[in-house]
């Protein structure tokens, strides 16, 4: 599905350069379930930005599907990312002014979905992550989780093939994270492939792939028949 | 040092009510250990809100230090906060303007220390949160966990006797939250009061009460001893 050879990511601030990505060698098949660990600060939002197309690499090659993604405009970018890429933030970027329903349906308008439609799969994806008593609430009005929450939603409205979650339960207990997990599952399930950040070693047993990031570098990485 | 009688948090929305705290009855000693759980929405972070002087009750009464904390104006809650009260946010709430030093400082301004004591106590927080090279970063540019690690270096700086966090752990690894899990010891072995709201039951080891919320009352309350 995509390989990266040698990307590197650097940050230059004023006479030093941060390397939040120091040289990544990576080959993902498609359906795979992975996770990804490693200290705060070692690279894993960076790594993930890349592979969801929101960033490029300072150096190295990222190709997706065939397509050297870093020959791509920005244009042609975004559209790779709204058909077949469905992210979840770390800080979830919810739209403050739209209610928990509109902001999971935004995805669909992308793609030439509309009202009902679009209005019937965002109440669906609600209900999945329990928020269905929500749906009309602005996110400031909902709890740390409940935000979390509509982020996943959202990044899965689109039905995408590939899934980047970035710690996507880390605000929730763990009960609702376990109901997540089980969608993750299902997904996998159907084809889809799973890339889960997370700080919760007990989520890599979900996963077929681990790998452990330090200091912007591959330190481990391990197919669970190993495990 | 703290109690709450009958607190109730509601919310108004067109026709229905958000009952986010629905009757609690609380005693809080001086130099106690608390931990907070509940599912995602069961009304954690509004009690921990309340307690922290950030927000008023809709019903019910909250004695702090004596205090009837309902009859104070808002410059008096103000004040109260500033001085006994550190608060680490769910979403971090830093100001993106500023570094990571000058975020840390902020409430040492209010308290009336200037640099060079505000800037080099703000340096011995950043210490002790590992970020000591991040100092003249801006939020923005950090990863999530030196985020979450820049709000509790500033809830600290003021060495507060009250430190109220709000999953302050939720995106660091491992090996960094138990880093922090030490500060929190050794603030509470210098008698201050702590309450943490987490997800993660293993926190729960160092607290010496344990609250579950649900549907925004007390589900159960038990004491480390009986544990
Ligand atoms: N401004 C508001 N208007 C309406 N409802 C609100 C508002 N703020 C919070 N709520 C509701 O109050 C309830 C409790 O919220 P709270 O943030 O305390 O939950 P929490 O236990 O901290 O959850 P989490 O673990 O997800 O952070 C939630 O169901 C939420 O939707
Ligand atoms: N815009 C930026 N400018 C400079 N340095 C940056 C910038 N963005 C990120 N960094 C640095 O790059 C490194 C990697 O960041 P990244 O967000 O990938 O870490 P992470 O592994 O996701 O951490 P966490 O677990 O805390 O979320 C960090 O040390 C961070 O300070
Ligand atoms: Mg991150
Ligand atoms: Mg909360």
């Amino acid at each position: 599905l995509a390989y990266l050879r040698g990307v590197c990511r650097h940050y230059r601030m004023g006479n030093s350069v941060v390397r939040a990505l120091d040289g990544i060698d990576l080959d993902i098949e498609t359906g795979e379930y992975w996770a990804i660990q490693g200290r705060s600060g070692s690279g894993k939002s960076t790594l993930l930005n890349l592979l969801g197309c929101l960033d490029r690499p300072t150096a190295g090659t990222y190709v997706l599907d065939g397509v050297d993604v870093s020959a791509l405009s920005d244009d042609a970018l975004s559209h790779v990312r709204s058909r077949s890429i469905g992210f979840i933030f770390q800080s979830f970027n919810l739209i403050p002014q739209l209610t928990v329903e509109e902001n999971i349906e935004v995805p669909l308008f992308y793609q030439g979905v509309a009202p009902p439609e679009s209005r019937r799969r965002a109440r669906e994806l609600a209900a999945r992550v329990g928020l269905t008593e929500r749906l009309h609430h602005r996110p400031t009005e909902l709890s740390g989780g409940q935000q979390q929450r509509v982020a996943i939603a959202r990044a899965l409205v689109n039905d995408p093939a590939i899934v980047l979650a970035d710690e996507a339960t880390g605000n929730l207990d763990s009960a609702t994270e376990n109901e997540i997990l089980a969608v993750m599952d299902q997904l996998h399930g159907m084809g889809k492939t799973i890339i889960l950040v997370t700080h919760n070693a007990a989520l890599t047993r979900h996963a077929e792939k681990v790998m452990v990031l330090a200091d912007g570098r591959i330190e481990s990485l391990r197919t669970r028949a190993e495990a």
